[in-house]
Parts: C-alpha cells; structure tokens; sequence
C-alpha cells in the first residue's frame, strides 16, 4: 500500500467522522442528501459482498466494517432518530433515484471484466459511487448558509477520491500489469463532479467567507 | 489471478 492510498483511505474516513460529528453535534442533519447517503450505503453493500469470502488483509477488512457500519449508523440517524430526523431536508432531496441506480445497473450489466455475479454487482457499486454524490451536490446549492462542516464534509469525499488516481498512476508504474480501466474511468468522473465545488470551496476559505454555491 | 479481480481497494 502506497501513502497515496492511505491518504486516501483515511481522508474518506475523516469525511464520516466529520459528517457523524456534524449530526451529532448540532443534532441536525440539515443540507445533508439522504439520498446520497443511502446510495453511498448501496455501494457498499454492493462492493463489499466479499467481505466473509475474499481476505485481503486485517486493513481491508477492518476498513470495510467501519465503513459499512458508519453508513447504516448514518442512515439511523437520519431516519430514525426522532430529534434528527426532523431536520431533514425532505422537500428540498429531490433527485430521484433511479435516474442513477438504472444506468449504473445497465453499464454494470453492459461493461465488467467477468460475467459472475460478484464482479457485476462490484462493478456497479463502482460506477454508482462516482455519480452518488449528486443529490448532496443539488442539495447543497438549493441549501443556503452551508455550515462548515457540511462543506469540509463534501471537500473531504472530493479529495479522497483525487487522492485514489494519485494512488492509481503510482501503482501503474510500480506494479507489473496494473492496469484498472473501470475503475479508473469512474474515479476521474467522479473526481470530476467536485470540481465546480471545489472552486467555490477553495475561494470561500482564501476569502474567509461562508460557502455558497450559485445557483 | 491477475490484479485486475482482486480488488485490493476500498
């Protein structure tokens, strides 16, 4: 494992604490997307099906329980913590679901590396988490006074995955035959969505000025 | 098995 791939791994870790932290201290999920969260759970779900079957290392498999089990605690809090849940944003969430879960299936089913069921369904949870961000990015433009740690939240989603394609081009030019084209497609798309934010990120914080995003 | 199925990522 290469220092890009732990940053990585650890930036994203940082995103759910910062998003745990947010909820739980303000008690208030307001401009948090369920429905980003809920598509982030699918896609580990889906991704991590080999969890009991195929062991990597105590890294990987600790990472994937904390990562599974963040996000159902963050799908609790939302959903059913009674002081929570009524900060939701329900009227202002309104991306639908679907619009991403049918194409992701259908490339899924259309552009894999092996027609098993676990490489398709793997497949899919890599090409519905590079869009999985969208309801919070729609979310966050219609929300004004985006709090602080509902920004750094985002930042931190954003940076993880501009830290995985550091960690793709260093493993490609220090692994024999390491070559990973869906998966690195879908990372640069998804690194790609967070660029507008990221603009308006950066100039916020060189500003010293809340964030807003344009609408 | 080549690196492409192992999925050593998170």
């Amino acid at each position: 494992m290469n220092i890009f791939r732990l940053a990585g791994d650890m930036v994203h870790l940082l995103s759910f604490v910062v998003l745990v932290l947010k909820i739980n201290a303000t008690k208030s999920c307001r401009g948090i997307s369920l429905k980003t969260q809920e598509l982030y759970t699918l896609v580990f779900v889906c991704r991590y099906l080999d969890l009991f079957s195929n062991f990597i290392s105590m890294y990987n498999t600790t990472m994937k329980i904390v990562f599974l089990g963040t996000s159902f605690a963050i799908l609790y809090l939302m959903r059913g913590h009674k002081v929570i849940k009524v900060t939701y944003d329900r009227e202002q969430d309104t991306f639908r679901y679907l619009f991403l879960v049918l194409p992701c299936a259908l490339l899924a089913l259309l552009i894999h590396n092996a027609w098993t069921p676990f490489e398709v369904v793997w497949t899919f949870s890599i090409y519905l988490e590079a869009v999985a961000i969208l309801p919070q990015l729609v979310l966050l433009q219609r929300t004004q006074n985006i709090d602080n740690l509902t920004g750094n939240y985002v930042f931190l989603l954003g940076l993880y995955r501009g830290l995985y394609i550091l960690n793709w081009i260093y493993r490609y030019f220090t692994e024999p035959h390491y070559i990973q084209w869906i998966v690195w497609i879908s990372g640069i798309v998804q690194t790609i969505l967070y660029l507008d934010f990221f603009y308006y990120y950066i100039k916020s914080w060189k500003n010293n000025v809340k964030l807003a995003l344009p609408s | 098995a080549t690196s492409q199925h192992e999925h050593d990522e998170l």
